[in-house]
């Protein structure tokens, strides 16, 4: 299964809807410093079931919301889909699931799988369903590439657990 | 449960211990087992690269370490690949020539994986098959601009 | 002491404002003292880069924050210049502008300070006065070779 | 004040002999991963009087001395020597220091000013009253350039104790 796209509105510095449609194979994302890169990261975390604001530089999930720009005020939602394929051979529509995670400035969450109503629980252990164990198995920060040298023996495991 | 721990353990450290190999040019490398109970084993790793004669990784330079977890990294993906892979600026500690390498293995793990990768580093830029711009042309509102494909063919 | 602290502080954050608006072409930024006793002050650093409406330090992004010590170090430095600074890779996380606002900073601060940087960034060995390469003919056997005068001036 | 040179024998990767002139202005080192660059920095930290061996990426100081490489075997004793130039204008023999640390394989450790033995305690004085106040202020380790905004508060004071 792989990504077919990822859309962000209100999310951190993408205060207007954008779309991303990831390819196979590598996707390399640019820019100068600070545009953004690493909020896309960020995104595609969240909209998994992230439940750590510490691991997207934030103190609490609220940081998601857009905080407002040059003649832009503050969004009052925060709203991430991601559109995943499920089977590689058939590309149709009933083998691809949309999920979104929404908050707003308030705290109020939500969360859908093709549009409908779930909990976040849903959520999490649909990626799990599909392939995505520990976090650590597949995102990468910046700056913390060594953390897997710097986590303690019984951490580090889980690695291998993921692999069996 | 425990055969199945074995096993991928030893199917990792199987490939983790050639990988090393290869990225390094030598040296050597392996994962080690902080206990023989698989509920509660914990997992070391030794590293030394050509010509040393110590394995203490946090001796190892800043873009030694770097690839010993690119080495972990594949390793494990070739047992058990995730369906997709999010590597931002990994290769910030490399010098031209480790990332060459750095982009060998990521072409490989992207047969079966989907990898998504952030950079400032053209080398990387030119191993992508589909390169993103992020830009902020309103100071503060971030934008998607431009998606070039298969570089690598230019 | 009270006095020479507060004066120090009023001082080197002046300059910081200043620094930091030069480098990111605009925003502001300041240090705030967490009290009013000079014993038991901390310090604290509010940062908001143009454009963006919020200062938490932890959501900037990687080269931002590079940046904002680079400002800081600056700010010292230009009040107490200390008789050398050591810099180990610190364009790390720097797109090639942002190590050329870096490097015109270093220059200034060179004026007084001798200063060591290690790098793997063209842009930055370009700034430096002497260049120093380090090998490994013999692997595991570290040796300096080579040394270049005045890039720059060719 | 500045380095006119810095000496190593024995530390770390540098096995033999190696003397590097220190140039006033930007000094830049380079070379490719693993070659020692990093090393040199922690001689600078080490020679001056630095007791942290974790921040030198150490367990304990003995990894200082060199270990051994390929047909080469382990060193009995590492020595950094630093030459400083005391008065910028008079460049003249008086107004030089060398300071040098030995440390031996078992541990034991020397510490000479001018070739004349010293405690530690002398040669962390002797770089304090040059203008070396803490590491923190000279001393910016690979990785570690938002350690200063990762600091708590109070321990970033330190920076504006040694500005003041
Ligand atoms: N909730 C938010 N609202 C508005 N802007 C935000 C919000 N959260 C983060 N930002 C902004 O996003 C920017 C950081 O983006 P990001 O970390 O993605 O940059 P980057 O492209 O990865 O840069 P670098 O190359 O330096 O790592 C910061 O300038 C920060 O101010
Ligand atoms: N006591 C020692 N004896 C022998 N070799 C050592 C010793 N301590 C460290 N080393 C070796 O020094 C090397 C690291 O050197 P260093 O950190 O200076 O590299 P670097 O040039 O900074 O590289 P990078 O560009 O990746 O940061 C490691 O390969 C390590 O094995
Ligand atoms: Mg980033
Ligand atoms: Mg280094």
């Amino acid at each position: 299964m792989h990504i077919k796209s990822l859309q962000l509105k209100g999310f951190k510095s993408f205060a207007d809807e954008t779309e991303i449609r990831f390819s196979k194979g590598i996707n390399c994302i640019v820019g100068p410093n600070g545009c953004g890169k690493s909020n896309v990261v960020d995104a595609l975390k969240w909209v998994t079931g992230d439940t750590s604001s510490r691991g997207m530089r934030a103190t609490n999930m609220k940081d998601m919301v857009f905080k407002g720009a040059m003649g832009k005020r503050a969004a009052r939602t925060s709203e991430v889909s991601i559109t995943i394929s499920r089977d590689e051979l058939l590309p149709i529509k009933e083998n691809e699931i949309t999920v979104t995670r929404r908050i707003k400035s308030n705290g109020d969450s939500e969360f859908l799988i093709n549009d409908r109503k779930v909990r976040l629980k849903d959520i999490q252990e649909l990626f799990l369903s599909i392939g995505l164990g520990h976090k650590d198995y597949v995102f990468f920060e910046q700056g913390q590439i060594d953390r897997v040298l710097r986590l303690k023996p019984e951490e580090r495991r889980v690695l291998i657990d993921d692999a069996a | 449960i425990t055969k199945r721990f074995f096993a991928a353990f030893k199917a990792v450290n199987k490939v983790f211990r050639q990988t090393f190999k290869r990225v390094f040019g030598g040296g050597s490398a392996r994962l080690v087992l902080t206990s023989e109970d698989p509920t509660e084993a914990g997992i070391e790793i030794e590293a030394k690269p050509p010509g040393k004669k110590h394995s203490n990784i946090n001796l190892l330079s800043g873009g030694e370490r770097t690839l010993v977890v690119i080495s972990l990294l594949y390793a494990l993906y070739s047992i058990h690949p995730a369906p997709f892979l999010v590597l931002d600026e990994i290769d910030a500690a490399l010098d031209e020539i480790n990332i060459l390498r750095f982009t060998e293995l990521l072409k490989s793990i992207s047969e079966k994986t989907q990898v998504i990768v952030i950079t400032h580093k053209k080398v990387t830029m030119e191993a992508a098959d589909v390169l993103y711009g992020v830009t902020m042309e309103i100071p503060g509102i971030s934008k998607v601009v431009g998606v070039s494909f298969a570089l690598s063919e230019v």
